[in-house]
Protein backbone atom coordinates (compact mmCIF):
# COMPACT_ATOMS: atom_id res chain seq x y z
CA UNK A 1 0.00 0.00 0.00
CA UNK A 2 1.09 3.45 -0.26
CA UNK A 3 0.31 4.62 2.82
CA UNK A 4 3.55 2.67 3.76
CA UNK A 5 5.94 4.32 1.51
CA UNK A 6 8.41 6.84 2.96
CA UNK A 7 8.09 10.07 1.12
CA UNK A 8 10.72 11.64 3.03
CA UNK A 9 13.32 9.80 1.34
CA UNK A 10 15.56 9.14 -1.62
CA UNK A 11 14.18 6.16 -3.77
CA UNK A 12 15.52 4.55 -6.67
CA UNK A 13 13.74 4.74 -10.39
CA UNK A 14 12.01 1.20 -9.53
CA UNK A 15 10.74 2.31 -5.81
CA UNK A 16 8.99 5.62 -7.39
CA UNK A 17 7.64 3.93 -10.10
CA UNK A 18 6.33 0.87 -8.07
CA UNK A 19 4.68 3.95 -5.57
CA UNK A 20 3.29 4.94 -8.58
CA UNK A 21 1.66 1.69 -9.30
CA UNK A 22 0.37 1.62 -5.99
CA UNK A 23 -1.17 4.99 -5.91
CA UNK A 24 -3.05 4.37 -9.42
CA UNK A 25 -4.39 1.23 -7.44
CA UNK A 26 -5.06 2.64 -4.77
CA UNK A 27 -7.31 5.52 -5.89
CA UNK A 28 -8.58 3.47 -9.09
CA UNK A 29 -11.29 5.96 -10.62
CA UNK A 30 -9.08 9.39 -10.20
CA UNK A 31 -5.68 8.37 -10.61
CA UNK A 32 -4.41 6.26 -13.88
CA UNK A 33 -0.54 6.05 -14.71
CA UNK A 34 -0.01 6.77 -18.53
CA UNK A 35 2.93 5.56 -20.60
CA UNK A 36 4.19 8.65 -22.81
CA UNK A 37 7.08 7.48 -24.29
CA UNK A 38 10.36 5.58 -23.23
CA UNK A 39 14.07 6.93 -22.87
CA UNK A 40 17.20 6.43 -24.93
CA UNK A 41 17.58 3.58 -22.93
CA UNK A 42 14.25 2.25 -23.02
CA UNK A 43 12.66 3.06 -19.70
CA UNK A 44 9.32 4.27 -19.70
CA UNK A 45 8.38 7.65 -19.27
CA UNK A 46 5.14 7.46 -16.75
CA UNK A 47 2.52 10.11 -16.16
CA UNK A 48 0.29 10.21 -13.53
CA UNK A 49 -2.99 11.29 -14.72
CA UNK A 50 -5.70 12.80 -12.28
CA UNK A 51 -9.41 13.15 -13.96
CA UNK A 52 -12.72 12.90 -12.14
CA UNK A 53 -14.50 13.67 -15.83
CA UNK A 54 -14.53 12.83 -19.85
CA UNK A 55 -12.26 13.53 -22.48
CA UNK A 56 -11.58 17.10 -23.66
CA UNK A 57 -11.44 18.57 -20.30
CA UNK A 58 -8.57 20.97 -20.10
CA UNK A 59 -5.36 20.27 -18.24
CA UNK A 60 -2.39 21.01 -16.18
CA UNK A 61 0.89 19.72 -17.00
CA UNK A 62 3.72 18.79 -14.56
CA UNK A 63 6.94 17.63 -14.59
CA UNK A 64 10.04 16.99 -12.22
CA UNK A 65 13.30 15.99 -12.80
CA UNK A 66 14.33 17.23 -16.33
CA UNK A 67 17.92 17.33 -14.83
CA UNK A 68 18.44 14.18 -12.83
CA UNK A 69 20.85 14.79 -10.28
CA UNK A 70 17.83 17.05 -8.76
CA UNK A 71 16.56 14.28 -6.80
CA UNK A 72 14.43 16.68 -4.80
CA UNK A 73 11.97 17.36 -7.34
CA UNK A 74 11.37 13.92 -7.97
CA UNK A 75 10.71 13.23 -4.35
CA UNK A 76 8.38 16.45 -4.16
CA UNK A 77 6.40 15.30 -7.50
CA UNK A 78 5.19 12.07 -6.05
CA UNK A 79 4.75 13.64 -2.28
CA UNK A 80 2.08 16.07 -5.01
CA UNK A 81 0.69 12.91 -6.65
CA UNK A 82 -0.05 11.50 -2.80
CA UNK A 83 -1.44 15.10 -2.11
CA UNK A 84 -3.57 15.40 -4.87
CA UNK A 85 -4.57 12.01 -4.47
CA UNK A 86 -5.42 11.65 -1.17
CA UNK A 87 -7.21 14.82 -0.51
CA UNK A 88 -9.54 15.09 -3.39
CA UNK A 89 -13.35 15.00 -2.00
CA UNK A 90 -11.72 16.19 1.24
CA UNK A 91 -10.05 19.54 0.14
CA UNK A 92 -12.48 21.73 -1.15
CA UNK A 93 -9.24 23.57 -3.20
CA UNK A 94 -8.32 19.78 -5.00
CA UNK A 95 -11.65 19.04 -5.11
CA UNK A 96 -12.82 22.05 -7.08
CA UNK A 97 -9.69 22.15 -9.61
CA UNK A 98 -10.38 18.27 -10.31
CA UNK A 99 -13.91 18.35 -10.89
CA UNK A 100 -12.98 21.06 -13.40
CA UNK A 101 -9.57 19.86 -15.28
CA UNK A 102 -7.27 16.86 -15.63
CA UNK A 103 -3.71 17.31 -14.10
CA UNK A 104 -1.05 14.86 -15.48
CA UNK A 105 2.55 14.64 -13.46
CA UNK A 106 5.30 13.28 -15.00
CA UNK A 107 7.36 12.51 -12.25
CA UNK A 108 10.85 11.28 -13.23
CA UNK A 109 11.57 13.88 -16.97
CA UNK A 110 14.68 12.04 -17.29
CA UNK A 111 14.75 8.40 -15.97
CA UNK A 112 17.92 7.34 -17.33
CA UNK A 113 19.67 10.09 -16.20
CA UNK A 114 18.15 9.40 -13.00
CA UNK A 115 19.35 5.82 -12.61
CA UNK A 116 22.75 6.91 -13.70
CA UNK A 117 22.69 9.68 -10.79
CA UNK A 118 22.10 6.72 -8.68
CA UNK A 119 24.30 4.01 -9.98
CA UNK A 120 27.19 6.16 -11.59
CA UNK A 121 27.90 9.74 -11.07
CA UNK A 122 25.96 11.92 -8.59
CA UNK A 123 26.24 15.18 -10.45
CA UNK A 124 24.57 13.54 -13.80
CA UNK A 125 22.38 16.08 -15.11
CA UNK A 126 21.99 14.73 -18.79
CA UNK A 127 19.87 12.46 -20.88
CA UNK A 128 22.63 9.46 -21.73
CA UNK A 129 21.95 9.86 -25.22
CA UNK A 130 25.23 8.99 -27.53
CA UNK A 131 26.57 10.55 -30.39
CA UNK A 132 28.77 8.62 -33.40
CA UNK A 133 32.25 9.79 -32.79
CA UNK A 134 31.53 11.32 -29.46
CA UNK A 135 33.23 10.13 -26.40
CA UNK A 136 30.67 12.55 -24.02
CA UNK A 137 27.25 11.25 -23.66
CA UNK A 138 23.62 13.03 -22.95
CA UNK A 139 22.50 16.33 -23.87
CA UNK A 140 20.85 18.89 -21.29
CA UNK A 141 17.34 18.12 -21.78
CA UNK A 142 16.28 21.49 -20.95
CA UNK A 143 18.45 23.15 -23.66
CA UNK A 144 16.46 21.37 -26.27
CA UNK A 145 13.16 22.57 -27.05
CA UNK A 146 12.35 24.34 -29.50
CA UNK A 147 12.79 27.74 -28.32
CA UNK A 148 15.42 29.88 -29.69
CA UNK A 149 17.19 26.76 -29.88
CA UNK A 150 20.85 27.55 -30.78
CA UNK A 151 20.88 30.52 -28.84
CA UNK A 152 23.23 32.45 -25.95
CA UNK A 153 23.13 30.24 -22.52
CA UNK A 154 23.12 26.58 -24.47
CA UNK A 155 26.56 25.09 -25.29
CA UNK A 156 27.08 23.40 -28.71
CA UNK A 157 30.25 21.29 -26.89
CA UNK A 158 29.17 17.68 -26.60
CA UNK A 159 30.98 17.26 -23.12
CA UNK A 160 29.63 20.34 -21.98
CA UNK A 161 26.61 20.14 -19.00
CA UNK A 162 24.55 22.42 -21.28
CA UNK A 163 25.11 20.85 -24.67
CA UNK A 164 22.01 21.71 -26.55
CA UNK A 165 22.19 18.51 -28.58
CA UNK A 166 22.02 18.43 -32.39
CA UNK A 167 18.93 19.71 -32.80
CA UNK A 168 15.76 20.51 -31.26
CA UNK A 169 13.67 17.61 -30.09
CA UNK A 170 16.79 15.21 -30.68
CA UNK A 171 16.06 13.92 -27.16
CA UNK A 172 13.37 11.26 -26.91
CA UNK A 173 12.52 12.74 -23.71
CA UNK A 174 11.97 16.14 -25.23
CA UNK A 175 9.85 15.20 -28.23
CA UNK A 176 7.67 12.87 -26.38
CA UNK A 177 6.13 15.57 -23.94
CA UNK A 178 5.77 17.78 -26.65
CA UNK A 179 4.24 14.93 -29.11
CA UNK A 180 1.87 14.49 -25.88
CA UNK A 181 1.00 18.12 -25.56
CA UNK A 182 0.52 18.68 -28.80
CA UNK A 183 -1.92 15.53 -29.03
CA UNK A 184 -3.59 16.56 -26.06
CA UNK A 185 -4.59 19.81 -27.69
CA UNK A 186 -5.94 21.48 -24.41
CA UNK A 187 -3.29 22.05 -21.84
CA UNK A 188 -3.77 25.61 -20.09
CA UNK A 189 -0.79 25.44 -17.68
CA UNK A 190 2.70 24.07 -17.88
CA UNK A 191 4.90 23.59 -14.60
CA UNK A 192 8.09 22.26 -14.60
CA UNK A 193 10.10 21.35 -11.07
CA UNK A 194 13.92 22.03 -10.45
CA UNK A 195 15.96 22.82 -7.72
CA UNK A 196 18.63 25.41 -7.17
CA UNK A 197 18.40 28.70 -5.27
CA UNK A 198 14.64 29.12 -4.65
CA UNK A 199 13.23 30.96 -7.44
CA UNK A 200 9.39 30.72 -9.73
CA UNK A 201 10.47 31.66 -12.99
CA UNK A 202 8.23 32.35 -16.09
CA UNK A 203 9.39 33.01 -20.06
CA UNK A 204 11.57 34.25 -21.54
CA UNK A 205 15.10 33.14 -20.90
CA UNK A 206 15.85 32.75 -24.43
CA UNK A 207 15.69 36.33 -25.12
CA UNK A 208 15.62 39.18 -22.04
CA UNK A 209 12.66 40.36 -23.04
CA UNK A 210 8.97 40.40 -21.19
CA UNK A 211 6.62 38.29 -22.49
CA UNK A 212 3.23 39.84 -23.63
CA UNK A 213 1.26 38.12 -20.37
CA UNK A 214 4.31 39.61 -18.38
CA UNK A 215 2.12 41.88 -15.98
CA UNK A 216 -0.37 38.67 -15.20
CA UNK A 217 2.33 36.31 -14.88
CA UNK A 218 4.63 38.50 -12.48
CA UNK A 219 1.38 38.85 -10.33
CA UNK A 220 0.41 35.11 -10.17
CA UNK A 221 4.39 34.00 -9.31
CA UNK A 222 4.52 36.79 -6.85
CA UNK A 223 1.50 35.22 -5.20
CA UNK A 224 2.60 31.65 -5.59
CA UNK A 225 5.79 32.28 -3.98
CA UNK A 226 3.88 34.54 -0.95
CA UNK A 227 2.09 31.35 -0.58
CA UNK A 228 5.13 29.29 -0.52
CA UNK A 229 6.92 31.15 2.01
CA UNK A 230 3.53 31.22 4.19
CA UNK A 231 4.50 27.61 5.18
CA UNK A 232 8.02 27.75 6.15
CA UNK A 233 9.59 31.22 5.45
CA UNK A 234 11.33 29.83 2.60
CA UNK A 235 11.67 33.45 0.39
CA UNK A 236 11.56 32.65 -3.39
CA UNK A 237 12.44 35.28 -6.35
CA UNK A 238 9.89 36.08 -8.70
CA UNK A 239 10.68 36.62 -12.28
CA UNK A 240 11.99 36.13 -15.93
CA UNK A 241 14.59 33.34 -16.39
CA UNK A 242 16.64 35.96 -17.93
CA UNK A 243 16.38 38.38 -15.03
CA UNK A 244 16.43 35.72 -12.21
CA UNK A 245 19.14 32.98 -12.96
CA UNK A 246 20.58 33.65 -16.48
CA UNK A 247 19.73 33.70 -20.14
CA UNK A 248 19.14 29.81 -21.45
CA UNK A 249 18.21 28.97 -24.74
CA UNK A 250 16.04 25.79 -25.80
CA UNK A 251 14.08 25.70 -22.24
CA UNK A 252 10.58 23.91 -21.88
CA UNK A 253 8.45 26.93 -20.63
CA UNK A 254 9.78 28.97 -23.46
CA UNK A 255 8.53 26.46 -25.66
CA UNK A 256 5.29 26.25 -23.84
CA UNK A 257 4.52 29.54 -23.71
CA UNK A 258 5.48 30.13 -27.51
CA UNK A 259 2.96 27.52 -28.26
CA UNK A 260 -0.09 28.63 -26.64
CA UNK A 261 0.38 27.69 -22.69
CA UNK A 262 0.09 31.20 -21.11
CA UNK A 263 0.84 29.75 -18.04
CA UNK A 264 4.11 28.42 -18.21
CA UNK A 265 6.41 28.63 -14.92
CA UNK A 266 9.46 26.62 -13.48
CA UNK A 267 10.06 26.04 -9.91
CA UNK A 268 13.47 26.07 -8.69
CA UNK A 269 13.35 24.75 -5.31
CA UNK A 270 14.91 25.53 -2.21
CA UNK A 271 18.37 24.93 -0.66
CA UNK A 272 18.23 27.16 1.41
CA UNK A 273 21.55 28.80 0.70
CA UNK A 274 23.90 26.43 0.77
CA UNK A 275 24.00 22.31 -0.73
CA UNK A 276 22.57 23.74 -4.43
CA UNK A 277 20.15 20.76 -5.28
CA UNK A 278 21.99 17.69 -2.79
CA UNK A 279 19.24 18.19 0.15
CA UNK A 280 19.07 16.51 2.86
CA UNK A 281 16.02 14.05 3.08
CA UNK A 282 15.04 15.49 6.11
CA UNK A 283 14.36 18.27 4.33
CA UNK A 284 12.30 16.48 1.30
CA UNK A 285 8.73 16.92 2.95
CA UNK A 286 9.58 20.53 3.87
CA UNK A 287 9.86 20.88 0.69
CA UNK A 288 7.49 19.51 -0.84
CA UNK A 289 4.64 21.17 1.19
CA UNK A 290 6.03 24.59 1.03
CA UNK A 291 6.01 23.67 -3.15
CA UNK A 292 2.74 22.22 -3.24
CA UNK A 293 1.13 25.46 -1.82
CA UNK A 294 2.89 27.33 -4.45
CA UNK A 295 1.71 24.98 -7.03
CA UNK A 296 -1.74 25.26 -5.78
CA UNK A 297 -2.01 29.07 -5.87
CA UNK A 298 -0.86 28.70 -9.50
CA UNK A 299 -3.40 26.33 -10.23
CA UNK A 300 -6.36 27.67 -8.53
CA UNK A 301 -5.79 31.15 -10.85
CA UNK A 302 -5.63 28.61 -14.13
CA UNK A 303 -8.84 27.00 -12.71
CA UNK A 304 -10.20 30.49 -12.37
CA UNK A 305 -8.94 32.24 -15.53
CA UNK A 306 -9.93 30.47 -18.29
CA UNK A 307 -8.56 31.02 -21.85
CA UNK B 1 30.99 5.05 -9.04
CA UNK B 2 32.70 8.23 -9.74
CA UNK B 3 33.63 10.13 -6.93
CA UNK B 4 34.42 13.88 -5.86
CA UNK B 5 36.77 14.03 -2.83
CA UNK B 6 37.81 17.10 -2.24
CA UNK B 7 35.82 19.09 -4.96
CA UNK B 8 34.39 22.33 -3.36
CA UNK B 9 31.85 24.32 -4.91
CA UNK B 10 32.38 28.07 -5.12
CA UNK B 11 30.34 31.18 -4.97
CA UNK B 12 31.59 33.63 -7.25
CA UNK B 13 30.25 37.19 -6.88
CA UNK B 14 31.09 39.06 -9.45
CA UNK B 15 31.39 42.69 -9.41
CA UNK B 16 31.51 44.39 -12.86
CA UNK B 17 30.44 43.15 -16.60
CA UNK B 18 34.34 43.05 -17.07
CA UNK B 19 34.27 40.27 -14.24
CA UNK B 20 31.69 38.30 -16.07
CA UNK B 21 33.04 38.17 -19.30
CA UNK B 22 36.01 36.61 -17.70
CA UNK B 23 34.15 34.05 -15.71
CA UNK B 24 32.57 32.89 -19.12
CA UNK B 25 36.25 32.97 -20.60
CA UNK B 26 36.39 30.21 -17.45
CA UNK B 27 33.54 28.44 -18.60
CA UNK B 28 35.42 27.88 -21.92
CA UNK B 29 38.49 26.11 -20.13
CA UNK B 30 37.44 22.24 -20.69
CA UNK B 31 40.02 20.99 -19.28
CA UNK B 32 39.52 21.99 -15.85
CA UNK B 33 36.54 20.51 -16.18
CA UNK B 34 34.06 22.64 -14.17
CA UNK B 35 30.69 21.90 -13.38
CA UNK B 36 28.83 25.35 -13.11
CA UNK B 37 25.38 25.53 -11.14
CA UNK B 38 24.56 29.04 -12.05
CA UNK B 39 26.55 30.75 -14.90
CA UNK B 40 27.82 33.45 -15.06
CA UNK B 41 25.49 36.35 -17.13
CA UNK B 42 25.45 39.72 -15.12
CA UNK B 43 26.92 40.89 -11.89
CA UNK B 44 23.82 40.65 -9.94
CA UNK B 45 24.10 37.02 -9.96
CA UNK B 46 25.99 34.84 -8.07
CA UNK B 47 27.92 32.07 -9.95
CA UNK B 48 28.48 29.10 -8.47
CA UNK B 49 31.21 26.02 -9.79
CA UNK B 50 31.72 22.81 -8.61
CA UNK B 51 35.35 22.33 -9.06
CA UNK B 52 36.97 19.43 -9.12
CA UNK B 53 39.75 18.78 -6.50
CA UNK B 54 42.43 18.74 -9.06
CA UNK B 55 41.09 22.27 -10.76
CA UNK B 56 40.82 24.31 -7.35
CA UNK B 57 44.60 25.52 -7.71
CA UNK B 58 44.29 26.73 -11.07
CA UNK B 59 40.37 28.28 -10.18
CA UNK B 60 41.80 29.96 -7.47
CA UNK B 61 44.77 31.52 -9.22
CA UNK B 62 42.10 32.58 -11.90
CA UNK B 63 39.66 34.05 -9.50
CA UNK B 64 42.45 35.91 -7.72
CA UNK B 65 44.09 37.48 -10.43
CA UNK B 66 41.45 39.06 -11.82
CA UNK B 67 40.50 40.02 -8.39
CA UNK B 68 37.01 37.99 -8.56
CA UNK B 69 35.50 37.61 -5.07
CA UNK B 70 34.17 34.17 -3.93
CA UNK B 71 33.37 32.08 -0.73
CA UNK B 72 32.81 28.56 -0.24
CA UNK B 73 29.55 27.05 -0.57
CA UNK B 74 30.51 23.64 -0.15
CA UNK B 75 33.94 22.48 1.48
CA UNK B 76 33.63 18.72 0.57
CA UNK B 77 31.24 17.44 -2.16
CA UNK B 78 31.96 13.91 -1.77
CA UNK B 79 31.48 14.48 2.36
CA UNK B 80 27.60 15.69 1.35
CA UNK B 81 26.91 12.64 -0.71
CA UNK B 82 28.69 10.01 1.97
CA UNK B 83 25.81 11.58 4.07
CA UNK B 84 23.30 11.37 1.44
CA UNK B 85 23.73 7.44 1.22
CA UNK B 86 23.96 6.40 4.81
CA UNK B 87 20.98 8.43 4.90
CA UNK B 88 19.54 6.33 2.02
CA UNK B 89 21.01 2.50 3.11
CA UNK B 90 19.13 3.82 6.87
CA UNK B 91 16.49 3.92 5.31
CA UNK B 92 16.10 1.07 3.31
CA UNK B 93 16.74 -0.57 6.40
CA UNK B 94 14.09 0.43 8.39
CA UNK B 95 11.72 -0.04 5.52
CA UNK B 96 12.77 -3.85 5.00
Amino acid sequence: SNSNFNYGAYHSLESIYTAMDDLAAEYHGLVSKLQIGESYEKRPLYVLKFSTGGPDRPAIWLDAGIHAREWVTQATALWTAQKIASEYGTDPSITSLLDTMDIFLLVVTNPDGYVYSHTKNRMWRKTRSKAAGSFCVGVDPNRNWDAGFGGPGSSDQRCSDSYRGPHANSEVEVKSIVDFIKNHGNIKAFLTIHSYSQLLMYPYGYKCTEPADYRELDTVGKAAANALTSLHGTSFKVGTICSTIYQASGGSIDWSYDFGIKYSFAFELRDTGRYGFLLPADQIIPTAEETWLGLKSIMEHVRDHPY
Amino acid sequence: METFSGDQVLRIRASSDDQIDKLQLLETLEHLQLDFWLHPSNPALPVDIRVPFGSLQAVRAFLGYHDIKYSILIEDVQGILNEEKQEMISNQRRER
